[in-house]
């Protein structure tokens, strides 16, 4: 853990006077390692280290703690600070019904979380309806389905043919019509450097003025998180991110430098391939993740 | 002779940039510099291009590998692995397209919402019959029987896709290891390959990924995925430096010719571009 490492690091310092210069450096060295090992954006991981360094310098060393113990302590009021404190919960519209878009890159997570926030939103007492936007891929809108099917929530759809921004279009009017008053907008994987796929999303987007779009992340995320976060920011304007598969076992880095570099908080977990594996995110519970 | 003094100091910091920024990670990071440094060194390279162009050098050498599918067999049979959602029913896709002779595929992923529909609207895309049976079926028995039909019709090569996992999940790395088994019975030496989707946008979990597949059914060729995207997959660094296993393929988009055999030099041309 980086409690033991910086206890290896700070070895022989014993309760008098300050961190000497030296042994903030040393500190520094061991929580930078931890970071990028954990996937914390380079350039993420250069601004926190100093400001941990600076609230490190010349910190009284305690009688209670250890110095390592004390710098840990540091580095989880700055990771907490960062993360956001509390859970954001969902807010509805005024005027139902709620309608959310997700989106993101290829294969993390997007149509399976579709199903997971309808399941949610029901239990919230809502009536919940998909919308299947992925014209693209091989049988999405038959996983749409599948998942409605499984759910009991209604899908709508109208293949391949049109284009995503008129199905979105059309399918919220069907809602409306419905009654239902959540609506969740599934839209097909694609990458940032794809610019006729960003300006698509950027038409759904208008064609339906959602009240939330979602970022749907995988928590494996490299050091690209942060280009991938602030492309969807300028074609989609996410209000918050969905982060998926925390039921393996990466530390998230790319989370933490995502909610630093957008200021878009972590609204929900996705902990497992089953539709109830889905609740808010608690922030607080990242920080020892992330260090390891 | 110290090799880096304070006007190379830039140089050195941009290089670990470069390699870090592009999920190379720590470690392998260190060992390439270390090995750089000496290098230069030795032969009193001072210029940051010629240094740029060894480093370019130093990383095609560790990428490396053989990246022919061995398919000499009547069938081969090729097992496809990874963690969820990292390209696995796509690049099977491909492969009917890129392999020469009779493919055919086994829709291993009886779990999945509308996994099956997925692989055989490839199977219809690209004219490749698909053994399959209903969702929720046993992963391990379609294959046994994917094996079985492949034989009989004389395929040249069955392309077996499973339900991504993750690595953490031991009832699920097991139930990958009954899939392996029930294939080797079926045919002694077979899986002849099991390759595993890699996504190129993934950080260091990634080599958590490739290790624990690989103590669980052996992984004889890693395929990057998504390197269309802005990630310019330097994970697969960090793979061939503390596995050895070859990256045989690269995957650049959706489409069924985004496939190309893996190019370590260029790999690293690009890393550094
Ligand atoms: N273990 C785990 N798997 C997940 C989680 N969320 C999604 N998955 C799996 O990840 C894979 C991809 O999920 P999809 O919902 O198809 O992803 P997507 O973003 O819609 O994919 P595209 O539409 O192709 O971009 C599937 O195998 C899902 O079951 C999660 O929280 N944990
Ligand atoms: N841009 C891009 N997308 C890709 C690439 N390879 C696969 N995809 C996309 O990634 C998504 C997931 O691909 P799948 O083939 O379903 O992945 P999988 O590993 O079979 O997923 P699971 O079976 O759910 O674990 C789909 O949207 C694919 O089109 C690639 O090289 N580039
Ligand atoms: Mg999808
Ligand atoms: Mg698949």
């Amino acid at each position: 853990t980086l409690g033991e490492r910086l206890n290896t690091a700070l070895d022989g310092v014993r309760g008098s006077g300050n961190l000497t210069e030296d042994q903030v450096k040393k500190v520094t060295r061991e929580i930078r390692l931890a970071l990028l090992e954990a996937d914390v954006n380079y350039g993420v991981v250069k601004e926190f280290v100093s400001n941990v360094r600076e609230r490190a310098t010349g910190a009284e060393v305690s009688k209670a703690l250890s110095p390592g113990q004390q710098v840990v302590k540091i580095v989880d009021e700055e990771l907490a600070n960062l993360m956001g404190g509390t859970a954001h919960k969902l807010t509805f519209a005024s005027r139902p019904p709620t309608v959310v878009m997700l989106a993101g890159l290829n294969g993390h997570g997007k149509t399976t979380t579709a199903g997971k926030l309808a399941l949610f939103v029901r239990k919230l007492g809502k009536s919940p309806y998909l919308i299947a936007c992925d014209t693209y891929r091989p049988a999405a809108i038959d996983q749409l389905q599948q998942i409605g099917r499984e759910l009991n929530v209604p899908v709508y759809t109208e293949g391949t043919e049109p284009t995503p921004e008129d199905i979105a279009e059309r399918g919220l009017k069907a809602a409306r019509d419905g009654g239902y008053d959540f609506v969740i907008v599934d839209t097909a994987g694609r990458q940032v450097l794809d610019a006729d796929m960003m300006e698509e999303l950027k038409r759904v987007r208008g064609r339906i003025k959602p009240h939330s779009v979602m970022l749907v992340l995988d928590v494996v995320t490299g050091q690209n998180a942060v280009e991938v976060a602030q492309a969807f920011q300028e074609y989609a304007d996410f209000d918050g991110m969905v982060l998926t598969k925390l039921d393996g076992d990466a530390r998230g880095g790319a989370a933490l430098s995502v909610v630093k570099v957008t200021g878009r908080p972590v609204r929900f977990a996705s902990e497992g391939e089953k539709m109830s594996e889905f609740d808010y995110f608690y922030p607080d519970r990242m920080a020892g993740r992330i260090l390891g | 002779a110290e090799f880096r003094d304070a006007g190379d100091e830039e140089f050195w910091e941009r290089v670990e940039e470069i390699l870090i920024s592009s999920d190379v990670g720590v470690n392998t990071t260190a060992k390439l510099v270390a090995e750089l440094e000496q290098e230069a060194l030795e032969k009193n390279i001072t210029s940051s291009d010629q240094l740029r162009k060894l480093m370019i050098e130093h990383a095609a050498r560790m990428l490396e590998g053989p990246v022919e599918l061995d398919i000499s067999r009547k069938p081969t049979v090729v097992l496809m692995v990874g963690v969820n959602g990292t390209g696995k029913t796509t690049t099977i896709g491909k492969l009917v397209n890129y392999l020469p002779g009779e493919v055919m595929l086994a829709a291993g992923d009886t779990f999945r919402a509308a996994a099956i529909e997925q692989l055989q609207t490839w199977g219809e895309r690209t004219g490749a019959p698909v053994v399959a049976r209903q969702r929720g079926a046993d992963a391990a028995a379609v294959a046994h029987e994917a094996v079985e039909a492949a034989q009989q019709q004389n395929a040249d090569v069955l392309l077996v896709d499973t339900a991504g996992r993750l690595h953490t999940k031991i009832n699920l790395m097991a139930e990958l290891e009954k899939v392996r088994r029930v294939i080797e019975r079926r045919i002694p030496d077979a899986p002849h390959e099991v390759l595993m989707t890699v996504d190129a946008t993934t950080g260091q979990n990634g080599l958590r990924q490739v290790k624990m597949f690989a103590e669980s059914v052996g992984v004889t060729g890693i395929i990057l995925t998504k390197l269309d995207g802005t990630a310019k997959g330097g994970i697969a660094l960090a793979i061939a430096n503390e596995t050895g296993i070859p990256i045989k393929m690269i995957s650049v988009g959706e489409k069924v010719g985004d496939l190309h055999p893996f190019d370590a030099r260029e790999f690293a041309e690009a890393l550094f571009g």
